[in-house]
């Protein structure tokens, strides 16, 4: 506000492409913080697809990323992950540092040909990540 | 660090040491009796070792009624869909054995028909519980039958000692007649086996012959013609079996059930619905408490 104060303090730089959700982004969400990533395969890259019927894409995700210090707030990490981070910082750097792992899995269901020509519908426990976390 | 080769290795050796142990390279991870508790997809990389490993083919008709059922069951990117709320997680389609002559209609005797089937059920696992069975017969659509055309069907289920017919063990056959009836533009029959399937599987048989016999009655009398019966029917039937797989690796929906109730309940009730023993424990410390 230019009328009070000394009118040589800057006004805070505002982003020139006056874009305020790209702007504020940067506090919130550092760059490369642990998250969810897609990777989808085919069944066919493998050369699966000959036993492997459904389903022909399959995307397990997985989690990376570098674990922010205050972890609670987001990961819903225990302490220890704080501690841990302190004594890296702190006391011993050859402590590895948490890591983004997953936290939450579904499961997936696979149709199969097994060998003696039979056909085999199967559901599976944690195939595909769905959620991150830092431990 | 350990490959993945190994660690299969390790898995279907059923060591339980976790530091790796290499594998000596020369020698094959044998996939064949690797427990089948492996993964598909770890099977594989256990499987790869095996020269080519052969893989029979199985019928178009089987694997499309399969394809069918996956798409019913599971969500578009593969996942078990949440709203079914039946127990099993595995569903095994088995086609009668190919050495064994292709079973053929034969006249038995008045508007009997009759067929031999074998099947090997060697891929059920011990982990996995039957819970439903059926025949599945696929109808050819041309061939269209009155509403009012019921069947009977009878049904004798044995303990096959070895693949030829010949040797059947004569434990006590387990008979059943179903009466069924044959819709309009449906492609598939059931037949429910599961009564008598059960003790077999239950109590390891792995290879079961089932005689089917079949007579058919248009307006509850007048028998329907043998040769729209041999048409209508268009192969011999698969065996589908539904089953609970209760190894660590399987999806067992009542436990995300269970997961899902737990956040719904209130406290108290979550308590009762999950840990009943702990509600019958505080209640007999109570009662001891009052007497002391």
């Amino acid at each position: 506000d230019e009328r009070t104060g000394d009118p040589k303090a800057k006004s805070p730089k505002m982003p020139v492409s006056n874009n305020l959700s790209e702007y504020f982004k940067q506090f919130l969400f550092p760059e490369n913080e642990c998250e969810l990533h897609d990777f989808k395969l085919s069944f066919s890259q493998l050369k699966w697809d000959n036993w492997i019927v459904a389903p022909h894409r399959y995307n397990p995700r997985y989690c990376k990323g570098v674990c922010p210090r205050l972890v609670r707030h987001r990961y819903g990490s225990p302490v220890h992950t704080m501690v841990q981070n302190i004594i890296y910082e702190k006391l011993d750097s050859s402590i590895p540092r948490p890591s983004c792992v997953p936290a939450k899995y579904s499961p997936l269901s696979v149709l199969t040909i097994e060998p003696d020509g039979s056909i085999a519908y199967k559901e599976y426990e944690d195939m595909i990540a769905t959620k991150c976390t830092c431990r | 660090s350990q490959t993945l080769e190994d660690e299969a290795g390790s898995l279907t050796s059923g060591e339980t040491s976790l530091e790796p142990k290499p594998l000596p390279r020369d020698q094959p991870l044998d996939g064949e009796n690797s427990p089948s508790l492996l993964p598909p997809l770890l099977k594989v990389l256990v499987d790869r070792h095996l020269p080519g490993a052969p893989r029979l083919h199985p019928d178009s008709r089987a694997l499309r009624y399969m394809k069918r059922l996956y798409k019913a069951y599971t969500t578009k990117e593969g996942i078990p869909k949440s709203d079914r709320s039946h127990l099993y997680n595995t569903v095994r389609l088995f086609t009668p054995n190919a050495q064994h002559p292709q079973p053929s209609w034969s006249q038995v005797t008045g508007g009997l028909q009759s067929m031999d089937l074998l099947f090997n059920l060697d891929r059920i696992t011990a982990p996995e519980h039957l819970l439903k069975s059926v025949l599945l017969y696929s109808l050819k659509n041309s061939v269209s039958f009155s509403s009012t055309t019921k069947c009977m069907c009878y049904l004798i289920v044995k303990e096959s000692e070895c693949s030829s017919p010949s040797y059947f063990r004569s434990p006590q056959p387990f008979t059943i007649s179903l009466q069924f009836e044959f819709r309009k533009n449906h492609k598939w029959i059931e037949i429910d086996v599961t009564t008598l399937l059960q003790p077999l599987v239950a109590s390891k048989k792995r290879n079961i012959h089932i005689a089917v016999n079949f007579t058919c009655l248009e307006d509850q009398q007048n028998p329907v013609q043998d040769e729209l019966l041999d048409m209508a029917i268009l192969m011999a039937p698969s065996l589908l079996v539904y089953l609970n797989d209760t190894s660590a690796q399987a999806y067992h929906r009542w436990n995300s059930l269970r997961y899902k109730r737990r956040h719904q309940m209130s406290p108290d009730q979550r308590d009762l619905f999950l840990y009943p023993m702990e509600e019958e424990l505080t209640q007999s410390r109570k009662f001891s408490r009052h007497r002391r």
